[in-house]
């Protein structure tokens, strides 16, 4: 599962 | 990335050339609140300090774009249609915004560092960005029907992250309360809007409150 830290999203 | 997000990344680029679109064809900025715009260009500056982080050329390129196009709206409405926009209208009081995500921010973050804590804010300052255009929206009583439009992508890109958001839980047991509970409450401002929007604009009428 991904962290939420990476924040991947825009 | 999933249909969800993808669909709610180009409704937000849409929203955006929409406005665009609403300011150089009408050479006016009435109806928008320039507060409004601030805040988003405040939570894009803020949230995409790690720019130079790469995720994927997509992440890149959004990013760019959402910080230059922001920018360039407050220019539009500032200097080149500064004639058209009547700040009277825009009443409605940011400091307290501002403040309230700060302060938020400080306490409920995921890391206590600079970059963190400014991401964090952006997440909180995004949720209620809107709330001065809905404001001005409700003092004026009505809009042009392209300003609904704006308003109706702005909001759908909000809801289908909702969707991208459930979906990600169940493939990628991914988890983001923050995020989570600010775009909630972000997408519920546009409650109201939807249903006029739904009931006046969409049957070809004018966007007018009841």
């Amino acid at each position: 599962s991904s962290s939420p830290k990476t924040h991947d999203e825009l | 990335m999933n249909f969800f997000r993808l669909t709610a990344d180009l409704m937000h680029l849409l929203s955006i050339f929409v406005l665009l679109l609403k300011i150089q064809k009408t050479r006016s900025c009435s109806g928008i609140s320039f507060k409004t715009q601030l805040l988003y260009a405040v939570v894009f500056v803020t949230r995409y300090l790690d720019l130079l982080k790469w995720i994927s050329l997509y992440n890149t390129l959004m990013k760019i774009f959402f910080i230059a196009s922001s920018i360039y709206i407050l220019y539009l409405m500032k200097i080149k249609f500064r004639a058209t926009y009547d700040p009277s209208q825009d009443t409605f009081r940011i400091e307290f915004l501002l403040g309230a995500c700060l302060l938020l921010a400080l306490v409920f973050n995921y890391t206590f560092t600079f970059i963190e804590v400014l991401w964090t804010f952006s997440i909180y300052l995004e949720a209620v960005a809107i709330l001065p255009q809905l404001f001005m929206l409700s003092r004026t009583g009505e809009a042009e029907t392209i300003t609904t439009h704006y308003l109706f992508a702005l909001g759908a890109y909000r809801g289908l992250y909702l969707l991208n958001w459930i979906w990600r839980f169940y493939t990628e047991h991914h988890i983001d309360w923050i995020v989570w509970v600010a775009g909630a409450i972000q997408t519920a401002l546009y409650s109201d809007f939807f249903y006029i929007y739904y009931k006046k604009v969409l049957h070809g009428q004018k966007f007018e409150l009841p």
